[in-house]
């Protein structure tokens, strides 16, 4: 699947 | 380490959406918050293995 969106939230989880 | 985005996009129906997608140490490095991103994904893994900024 494929989409076009706007980054809202970026996370990283150890 | 899990790496992750949100991203949200307009549907069909104009109701916007957000949907979560693991991604890559080096892309989650590559982003930031208001980019405008093309994204390759597995809907059931919810992974995103190509990510092609606009």
């Amino acid at each position: 699947c494929e989409i076009t969106g706007k980054v809202i939230s970026l996370r990283a989880a150890a | 380490t899990w790496y992750g985005v949100a991203l949200s996009f307009i549907d069909t129906s104009a109701l916007e959406q957000v949907m979560t997608f693991a991604i890559r140490e080096e892309v989650y490095k590559s982003l930031r918050r208001g980019d405008i991103v093309h994204i390759t994904y597995s809907p059931n893994l919810h992974y995103a293995y190509v990510v092609e900024p606009i």
